[in-house]
């Protein structure tokens, strides 16, 4: 199992609808600073972690949605969809692609926002992706995704801090 | 609950020595319980010696040393759990250029058997990788993404001369 | 006690607004008090936008676009009290290239009237500098310095490629 | 006035006396990870700003002291001297050099060690470096010295704490 391919459109920087295709092995992401690569990162937490907007630097959940850039109108809805190639079957899902696609728009409910989650472009909840996402050992909440400044603050934290760290792997 | 604990302590603190003695190229390091007993009162140590020195204190080693102790403590942690996908961004900033390239072979081999996607600005990362891809930002505010971005023309990127190893 | 403070308030925040434009090229930014009527109940707040983006808060800016911030906001610090000496330990980490030169250049430019150390991996830093001074430390653990280093045998730190700009 | 001349003996990891000429202008310090080039920081902080060890990244003085490195013996005292250029008579001393020199020697007192000061090889004291520094406007506490760190530390502090770093200049 490994991430195919991830399709973007109005998720904070990538205003276009971007596809980002992936292959096995070691892909290395560059560019200048402020270009959009952590919001990739983003992204990818966007759907694989929906338990928690700390995790993807913003405010509130609308805050991911493209904000126009230098000149252009705000977008009022954003996409993305992280498309894995399931051969394995790893994904308890009877098919070689798995398509896990969440969407958040603005609405006038009490929140600011709807949460829309998809699989394979069928709708589904955020419950049936925890557990889709738990038998395949994908977890935004690990270290697997180490963010941009995990390394500062892992040298910075306390000696009780860093034990619990073990105590959530437990 | 004290048992789990120190059964995944003992699986994390095996990979963390293993860890950043390849990373270090040599130096040494464990973790330690503040209090043995009672493991979930105290917190966690991490000591670490690079090479040729003595051990200090985890606040006195340089800034890329305590950096590469981080390091070498994630992927110990990553190590203990294995999962199919990683992602690593600018895990490298403060690290020399021979740390660097350390670190990226260590991630060359680990994506033998897991995928990896690592963000960075540093040359001897991008070399060690299989796949670049770029990201930039026109004058519009809104990113695009280049496949096999040119890294002569990443010049504005920090990376070891293009003659260099 | 408040009239004092506001003073100091508006002065860094000019020299603020000032430093951040130079070292951004284009982009704006400011200091905003939470409590105008009390400054001191309440904090600070920093608005920075990098050229050609939408203002946004201070935690959804990119890591180099932060630092960047942070960096501004110490220049503005250092210019309201002028001294003759100033040090800088690995500021520009987290800038790709182009960015840690805008800095290189903007503590070239103050050095006309201040002296100026810059610890730096970075080869765009070490080729404004006037003078380099190496550290090297042996397989015994001690620390020694090398006058005029070759940039080109640093090739273990991070830098330009020697061909680029 | 500008710093001319740094000396240190056994401080950190400087075993061997060490002399570092400065310029005019600016100097750049360059060096793998772990050379020790933050602990010519430490030692200028150790002679300009003796009141605060968190400064110096030591739990205690004599943390300062050579420790042996990889097989010597440790030293007992460690020494850092700063010499400065002083034609324009910034630093209220009559001579066209100051060398501010500062000891620490581990000892059997209840502290654990001495402390000396120096001006011009002639004995001296904490407040008298206070006030020379003083004049000079070369202070430890300000931002004149960003270590390590600092950028990271001010982008992660609230607002409250901003704040009061423009109370500290007031
Ligand atoms: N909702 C949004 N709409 C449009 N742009 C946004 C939005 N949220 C954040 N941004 C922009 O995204 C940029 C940050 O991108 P990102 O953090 O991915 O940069 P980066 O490539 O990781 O850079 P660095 O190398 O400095 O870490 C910021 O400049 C910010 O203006
Ligand atoms: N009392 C001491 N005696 C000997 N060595 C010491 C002492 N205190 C610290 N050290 C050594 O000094 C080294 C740290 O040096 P320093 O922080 O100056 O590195 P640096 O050149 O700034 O590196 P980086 O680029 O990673 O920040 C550590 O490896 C530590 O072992
Ligand atoms: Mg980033
Ligand atoms: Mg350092």
């Amino acid at each position: 199992m490994y991430l195919k391919e991830i399709e973007l459109e109005n998720f904070k920087s990538f205003a276009r609808k971007t596809r980002i295709p992936l292959l096995h092995g070691y892909t290395s992401v560059t560019g200048p600073n402020g270009a959009g690569k952590s919001n990739v990162t983003d992204a990818i937490l966007f759907v694989l972690g929906p338990k928690s907007s700390r995790v993807i630097r913003a405010g509130k959940l609308t805050d991911l949605i493209f904000n126009g850039g230098k000149d252009k109108k705000p977008a009022t809805e954003c996409k993305v969809s992280l498309i894995f190639s399931n051969e394995d079957r790893l994904i308890p899902i009877d098919s070689n692609i798995v398509k896990l696609t969440r969407v958040v728009r603005v609405s006038e409910s009490a929140d600011g926002y709807y949460s829309y989650f998809y699989v394979n472009d069928r709708k589904s909840s955020l419950g049936e992706f925890d557990s889709l996402l738990a038998n395949a050992r994908i977890s935004a909440d690990g270290y697997n995704f180490v963010q941009q400044g995990d390394i500062t603050r892992i040298v910075e934290m306390s000696n009780l801090e860093r034990r619990r760290i073990l105590d959530d792997i437990a | 609950k004290k048992v789990g604990f120190l059964k995944i302590f003992g699986g994390i603190n095996e990979n963390f020595k293993k860890t950043f003695a390849e990373l270090s190229a040599g130096g040494d390091a464990e973790l330690l319980l503040e209090n043995e007993e009672d493991p979930l009162s105290g917190g966690l140590i991490i000591k670490a010696r690079p090479k040729d020195k003595k051990v200090v204190r985890m606040h006195a080693l340089s800034g890329g040393e305590k950096s590469l102790t981080a390091l070498s403590f994630i992927f110990a942690i990553q190590a203990h759990e294995p999962s199919p996908f990683y992602l690593l961004d600018e895990v490298d900033m403060f690290l020399d250029g021979i740390n660097a390239e350390n670190v990226a072979k260590a991630v060359k081999r680990s994506s033998k058997n897991a995928q990896f996607i690592q963000i960075s600005l540093r040359k001897v990362t991008l070399k060690e990788s299989d796949h670049i891809i770029g990201v930039t930002m026109q004058r519009d505010g809104m990113s695009e993404v280049v496949f096999k971005p040119n890294i002569g023309d990443m010049a504005d990127n920090p990376a070891e001369p293009a003659d260099q190893p």
